[in-house]
C-alpha cells in the first residue's frame, strides 16, 4: 500500500538547512498494524505528513496504492485523503469555533454526505471514544484528552482504509489509552491499515511491527 | 504554601452546568514535590489554573503563601505569577510569531530584565532542555516535543519558587522524558515546590506524593 524510496525532507531557514528526513525507504502492506517510534525531533510527524499526502518530499519517491503521489493533482490528492485516509494530528487541528460533533462531521460533509446523516455518524463516532456527553462543547470547553479524542473520532468517521495517528494517546490516562487502543485493534481487525506514531511502549505493543526512526533515518528495521 | 478549601468550578453552557471541580480541599507545603493524576476530563488542568492564579473559583477559598487570592488585585496577581510561579501549559501557549528563545525570554522582559541578559538566560534555559540548536526556530518549525520543551524552558527561566507543569512529558519519548524529570528533580532539590499533572506512572514516581482526582474530587489521597 505504502512504498517510499529514499525520501528526504529538508527545511531551509535562511542559510541553515534542517535535514528532517535523510533517506527513508519503507514498505507497508495493506492491513498492516505499524508503530513508528523514535526520539523527539527525529522526523516522525514529518514522515506521517508525507505518507498522508499532506506534504511533499524534497527528493525520493512515494507510491500510495500503486500510484506515484508526486504525479497526482491537488484535487485527486484531496479526494484520496478524504475517502481513504484518516489522520489524527499530534495537536489535533480542531476548528475552535465548531462544536465537537461539528468538527467530527466535517470530513463527511466534504465527502458529500447529507447533513442529518453526517451528524448521526459524528455522534456515533464520539460515543465510540467515550465523549457522548461532550458533543456540543467547543475545543476551548474540552479537556486536553477530550480534544484528542475528538480528533480521533474525526479521523475514523469516514471509515478510512488507512489510519495515520500521530501520538493519539499523548494526553490520555492509562485507562482511556487502553480503550482507544482496543478501539484501534477493532478497526484493524476490520481490515484497515493503521500506522501509529507513539512514545508509549504499551501502545506500540498493540501493533505488529515497529519502525524506529532516529535523526531522520530508519534504524535497525 | 497552597491551601485550598472546598473549591468548586462550574461552567455554564446555556441550560447545562458542567461541574469541573466539586469541592477540592488540599494543602501543599513549601518545597513539596507533588503529582496530580486522574482520568481525562477529571479536572486536573482546571485545578492547576486555579492554583496558578490564572482562573477564579466558583466557590471555596484559596490561600497562596498565606494571602487569600480572592482579595488580591489583578496587578498583584500578575506580579506574583511573574515572580513566583512558572507554568508549563498542557498545550504550551507559545506565541507563534516569536522564535523559541524570544518565547522563553518573555517572562524575564515582563519582569524588567535588560534585553541582552534576558536573551542569555533564555538561551541557557533552552540548553538545559536540550534545545540549543533550535533557539531560532518558531513553533511551527519545531516538533511537538520540541515545543513542549520550549514551554518548559519558559516556565523555569525566571527561577520561580513554584513550578506548575501540566503534562510536561506528554509529547516526549522515554529518554527525553527522563532527562526532563531529572531536571525537575534538580530544581526540586534547589528548594522549589513542584506540582506535576501527569498520566505517566514513571513521571509520578519522581514525586513524593500523589493527589488523585476523579470527577472533580480528590479520591483516597
Ligand atoms: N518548518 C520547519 N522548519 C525547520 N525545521 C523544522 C520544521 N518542521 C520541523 N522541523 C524540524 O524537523 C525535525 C523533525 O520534526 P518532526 O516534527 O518530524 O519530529 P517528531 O519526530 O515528530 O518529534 P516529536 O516526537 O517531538 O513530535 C525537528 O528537529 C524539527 O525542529
Ligand atoms: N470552558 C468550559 N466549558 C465547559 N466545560 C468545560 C470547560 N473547560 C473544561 N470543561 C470540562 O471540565 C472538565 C475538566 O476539564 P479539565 O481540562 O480540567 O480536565 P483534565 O483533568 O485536565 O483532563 P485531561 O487529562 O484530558 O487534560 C472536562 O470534562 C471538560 O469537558
Ligand atoms: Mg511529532
Ligand atoms: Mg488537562
Amino acid at each position: 500500500l505504502i512504498d517510499t524510496k529514499d525520501i528526504t525532507k529538508v527545511y531551509k531557514m535562511g542559510e541553515i538547512e534542517v535535514q528532517a528526513l535523510r533517506g527513508i525507504t519503507i514498505q507497508i502492506g495493506k492491513g498492516e498494524y505499524i508503530a513508528i517510534t523514535g526520539p523527539s525531533g527525529s522526523g516522525k510527524s514529518t514522515l506521517m505528513h508525507i505518507i498522508g499526502c499532506l506534504d511533499t518530499t524534497t527528493s525520493g519517491t512515494y507510491s500510495f496504492a500503486g500510484k506515484s503521489v508526486h504525479e497526482l493533482s491537488e484535487d485527486m490528492l484531496a479526494e484520496m485523503r478524504n475517502k481513504e485516509i484518516g489522520f489524527v494530528f499530534q495537536f489535533f487541528n480542531l476548528l475552535p469555533r465548531l462544536k465537537a460533533y461539528e468538527n467530527v462531521e466535517l470530513p463527511l460533509l466534504y465527502g458529500g454526505k447529507r447533513a442529518n446523516e453526517a451528524k448521526t455518524q459524528a455522534l456515533m463516532a464520539l460515543e465510540r471514544v467515550g465523549l457522548k456527553g461532550r458533543a456540543n462543547h467547543r475545543p476551548t470547553e474540552l479537556s486536553g484528552g477530550e480534544c484528542q479524542r475528538v480528533a480521533i473520532a474525526r479521523a475514523i468517521v469516514t471509515n478510512p482504509s488507512l489510519i495515520l495517528a500521530d501520538e493519539p494517546t499523548g494526553n490520555l490516562d492509562t485507562q482511556t489509552s487502553e480503550e482507544i487502543m482496543t478501539f484501534f485493534d477493532t478497526l484493524h481487525k476490520e481490515g484497515r491499515t493503521i500506522i501509529v506514531v507513539t512514545h508509549s511502549q504499551e501502545v506500540a505493543e498493540h501493533t505488529e511491527r515497529n519502525i524506529k526512526i532516529r535523526d531522520g533515518m530508519v534504524v535497525d528495521s
